[in-house]
């Protein structure tokens, strides 16, 4: 039962790579059920993570919120900082996608303060560049600017030319 | 056509270009 989880993930990740997002979803979605089981949270949490990726690309950001919050929340449990970040960050960009530009804002901020915290610049370079973004569509132009140049100056020490 | 339209979020479609291929491995 243990190897069927793991191979129902392996098949999820196949089909993601695939293009086939409906039924990465399905396989996940047996690969959830086994990890909780089993009342393994990692792999519980890794099953959450790539649903809320293949319904991104299915279009359904809904629901792509709903499971990156629950991989936010594993993340927290298991104090897993990395995952915490990744999450916030998903979830920062899905709720982009779904227009509410407050929550994105809340999200990349709460990612942007772990990835100050890890000395993690790449990841700090992007939520400042998000939270410029979201503030623009905000028409918060000041905070817009703020990030905007926080971005700029990871950008330059970082020598990310793009 | 809507949606689309927000993809073009720059810092949007650069998540989205990293999550092509991220997959969490058993």
């Amino acid at each position: 039962r243990a190897a069927q989880g793991r191979a129902y993930g392996n098949l999820g990740n196949t089909h993601y790579l695939l293009g086939n997002f409906r039924k990465a979803v399905m396989s996940h979605e047996q690969r959830l059920l086994i990890a909780r089981e089993f009342g393994d949270r990692s792999a519980e949490r890794r099953a959450y993570s790539n649903l809320g990726n293949a319904f991104i690309f299915l279009g359904e950001f809904e629901m792509a919120a709903e499971y990156y919050k629950r991989t936010l929340q594993l993340a927290r449990q298991l104090k897993d900082r990395a995952v915490e970040a990744q999450s916030c960050y998903s979830l920062g960009n899905t709720y982009t996608l779904l227009q509410d530009y407050e929550k994105a804002i809340d999200y990349h901020l709460k990612h942007l303060v772990i990835a100050q915290e890890l000395n993690d610049r790449v990841g700090e370079g992007r939520a400042c560049w998000s939270l410029g973004n979201a503030y623009t569509a905000l028409g918060n132009h000041d905070q817009a600017v703020h990030f905007a140049e926080k971005h700029l100056d990871i950008s330059r020490e970082l020598g990310d030319r793009n | 056509v809507q949606r689309m339209n927000f993809i073009q979020v720059d810092s949007v479609q650069r998540w989205m270009d990293d999550l092509t291929l991220m997959t969490e491995c058993e």
